[in-house]
């Protein structure tokens, strides 16, 4: 069986991104957010859990799993921020919104999410620089409208 | 203290 840690995260993962929710579920998220930030391998596991569920074909699924990332970054510390900002984890959501991957397939708000988070840590975290180099390469891409 | 386990590795930009 996965390690306690590891089996939490993804159960909280799992819960607030649930297709079935009929709503956000808040406790989820933050429970998410609070167990990574506590736990050494925490940032690197939760980046991994996020992408895959961020990848999903589902739209609920996605954009719950997006607002789980919105809201860890806005609540979490800067070893998850550093996570975020290395390019394992942005050519995952490159790859949701460029046609060359899962782009054709990806739903258009969840595309249209990802694209608004990313410019807006470029303009929160500008010493995370590998986000603006990824955007600055979306938008070269014509992905990002001028 | 907390082990505080920081990895820098990482892979290329996806073009």
């Amino acid at each position: 069986a996965a390690p306690p840690d590891e089996a939490s995260l993804q159960s909280r993962i799992n819960k607030a991104t649930n297709p079935l929710n009929k709503e956000t579920d808040w406790d989820s998220i933050k429970g998410f957010c609070d167990q990574l930030d506590n736990e050494p391998e925490g940032p690197q596991l939760a980046t991994r859990l996020l992408a895959h569920k961020i990848q999903s074909p589902q739209e609920w699924e996605a954009m719950q799993a997006l607002t789980v990332l919105e809201t860890c970054m806005k609540n979490c510390g800067k070893r998850f921020h550093s996570e975020v900002g290395k390019f394992r984890f942005l050519n995952e959501l490159i790859k949701v919104v460029s046609p060359k991957y899962l782009g054709a397939r990806a739903p258009e708000p969840v595309k249209k999410k990802v694209l608004e988070m990313m410019y807006s840590w470029t303009v929160r975290l500008p010493n995370e620089t590998k986000i603006a180099d990824a955007y600055q390469m979306l938008k070269k891409q014509g992905i990002v409208k001028q | 203290g907390k082990i505080e386990f920081h990895d820098d590795s990482d892979e290329d930009l996806l073009e």
